[in-house]
């Protein structure tokens, strides 16, 4: 663990927690795209399969388990308690588009081919465009209210700070994972409009 | 070739 990476998970988890506070108190999911929090859930949870498998450290569980609750809890407040607030003629990308190449691609190009490395490649992959819809909803909107704009900011600096974690971890552990490294260049580029 | 990958990261 280094400093890169304990600020960037508790990044994502300030991401997350100011989305789900947001939801909850204005009791609405207005400008919040339910299908980028329904693709970060599909992450969450094809990332961390291995919860059932292997403990790696209570704080890895326990975010692991944060960050799935958190997804499937706003999840559910987009699609159930706050249905009426979701704006879905705007919420309109075609998720499907992202996620036939990803899967192909996961299955294409992996470091391994079991079950369990071709899912944590996909969600790799599938976590690096995941804000797509959101972003492209703000574009039709015109407009992102400021508390969104702080959780894109929240969620594009904790994969800008994993990049710092793997040259870290290159430099003092000789570890790099290439697959993980070119997504998540490609997500923090997409961050930074 | 296999990169030495561990799963130990979010």
């Amino acid at each position: 663990m280094n400093v890169f990476r304990l600020t960037g998970d508790l990044s994502h988890l300030a991401a997350i927690i100011i989305l789900l506070l947001k939801i909850w108190k204005t009791r609405s999911c207005a400008g919040i795209s339910g299908k980028s929090q329904i693709l970060f859930a599909l992450v969450f949870t094809t990332r961390y399969l291995d919860l059932l498998t292997s403990f790696i450290s209570l704080y890895n569980t326990s975010m692991k388990v944060i960050y799935i609750g958190c997804s499937y809890a706003t999840v559910y407040l987009i699609y159930m308690k706050f249905r009426a607030t979701y704006d879905g003629n705007h919420d309109s990308f075609r998720v499907e588009f992202l996620v036939v190449p990803v899967g192909g691609l996961a299955v294409l190009i992996n470091h391994d081919f079991s079950p369990l490395e071709i899912l944590w490649t996909f969600s790799i992959y599938l976590e690096s465009v995941a804000i797509l819809p959101q972003l492209f909803m703000i574009s039709k909107t015109g407009e992102a209210e400021t508390i969104t704009t702080h959780y894109l900011f929240c969620l594009g600096l904790y994969r800008a700070l994993y990049l710092f974690n793997w040259i870290w971890r290159y430099y003092f552990e000789g570890f790099f994972d290439m697959i993980a490294i070119v997504a998540g260049v490609v997500q923090t580029v997409l961050y930074c409009d | 070739k296999k990169q030495n990958k561990t799963k130990d990261e979010l």
